[in-house]
């Protein structure tokens, strides 16, 4: 059975995408058979690996996994790209109670063969989201060093919560990771102060400094472990999947 | 009859809200008598400005204007305060047809006496940000100057022109202000210039630049304004103001 992490916070732009790609990027690339699923219609994590959108989304055209993943540039990485139509994620989301059914299956069945299975999830708590939390062992919560950022915790929190009390469920809190970090601000050193008092061991010890390969990496379709191996980025994404191999 | 502006962008942490608020305390200090409505279920326009946040949202208990309004610390700026509820955000936007019908009317009707109406979005092109476009005149768009906020611009710009086409309607594009503006970065330069080439006159001449106190400010319940008015940011929000209000 493969650790299926939610890669999922509803404050937009704290790292998301950036770290979805990325992590699986390094899980490959340290031998873990790692399959990545962009569930944003914004499509960002199958762009800034190279790939294009697909029309529909594969979680609805019932296709055996292995029609719909992409060749990925990197040894042992899958994608399974995103869909910009919205009338199908709104479908996926809104109308179909087995849909949600069957995002559960999926995440149980044909996923097997894999170490880790990260989803990308968009900047909000809708149905998408909750239907990627009530699917995956762990979630990974990307927060930005800013106050905006802490505000909304509260609210993840609760729905997190929610999903880990339905039967037959198997979430657990995977890891916090601070973004964006910079070590010059203040405010950066003052909401990591108030994450760690509240979320204690949660949070990794690994921070992914501010660092603009990592924003220049996916306008060449490639994350920053091969776009700028030797940057702070890229390393500090190295040290995140250790310590994400550590916690089994 | 009042400029309302929908404040959107679908990509997450582009400067929406800190977009919404610095300008509507501009304006109001201006001496344009302004209203800012919180649409998005985070509430980061509301606490931003050191509101609470309300159980129901008031486009959905019918009170009059004046019982929902928030008294501001910016003479001539009234707040109307987000709701972090989903059940009543989610019924707003999904359940009652009638419920778009009545954020139409409420633009229309009880904001007359104000001079500019500014809304700050969610990140998604749902039904909620789909509505307070089509009770708005202009769409004010802020572009966080990366490869990702490129990439979600045609969506956005499907979705404003769907809405423009509907009968009765009166949105324009009010135009697109570039933020977190590192002027060190290549990649800044860069997609300045993509924008710019795209949409030419659209984009306001003025930047906000990347500047602490921007992000500073909303954790003392200001604006940059307020909190810091020499700074670099505050300036540029003075800056984008004037530019507005020459755009009648
Ligand atoms: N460590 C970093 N250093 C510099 N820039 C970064 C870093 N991490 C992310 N970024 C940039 O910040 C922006 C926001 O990141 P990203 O898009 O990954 O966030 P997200 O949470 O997925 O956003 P959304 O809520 O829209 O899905 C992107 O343009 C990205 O390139
Ligand atoms: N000019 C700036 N300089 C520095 N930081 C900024 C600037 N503008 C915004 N920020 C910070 O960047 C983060 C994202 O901005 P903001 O929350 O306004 O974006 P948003 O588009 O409203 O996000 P969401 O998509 O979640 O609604 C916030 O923490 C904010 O304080
Ligand atoms: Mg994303
Ligand atoms: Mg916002």
């Amino acid at each position: 059975m493969p650790r299926i992490m939610c890669v999922a916070n509803q404050k937009g732009g704290v790292g998301k995408t950036t770290t979805a790609i990325n992590l699986s990027v390094s899980l490959a690339l340290g031998g873990q058979h790692t399959l990545l699923i962009d569930l944003d219609p914004q499509c960002n994590a199958t762009t800034g690996l190279g790939h294009e959108a697909t029309d529909h989304h594969p979680l609805l055209t019932h296709l055996p996994l292995e029609h719909v993943l992409n060749d990925v540039t990197v040894e042992g990485l899958d994608v399974m790209p995103g869909s910009r139509r919205f009338d199908d994620i709104h479908s996926l989301a809104e109308g179909e109670a087995d849909a949600l059914v069957r995002i559960q299956r999926f995440f149980g069945e044909d996923v097997r063969e894999y170490d880790f299975v990260l989803i990308d999830c968009p900047p909000s708590l809708g149905v998408l989201t909750e239907a990627a939390l009530s699917g995956s062992t762990e979630v990974l919560m990307p927060i930005q060093c800013e106050y905006f950022a802490m505000e909304g915790l509260t609210q993840m929190i609760q729905v997190i919560r929610r999903v880990m009390q339905q039967p037959g469920n198997q979430l657990e809190f995977g890891g916090i990771v601070l973004t964006m970090y910079d070590h010059s601000l203040e405010l950066t050193h003052e909401v990591d102060a108030e994450v760690r008092d509240f979320f204690g061991d949660i949070v990794f010890d690994t921070v992914v400094p501010r660092d603009v390969s990592v924003s220049e990496a996916p306008s060449y379709g490639r994350s920053v472990l091969q776009y700028a191996p030797r940057s702070r980025g890229a390393r500090s994404y190295v040290e995140l999947c250790m310590e994400v191999l550590d916690r089994v």
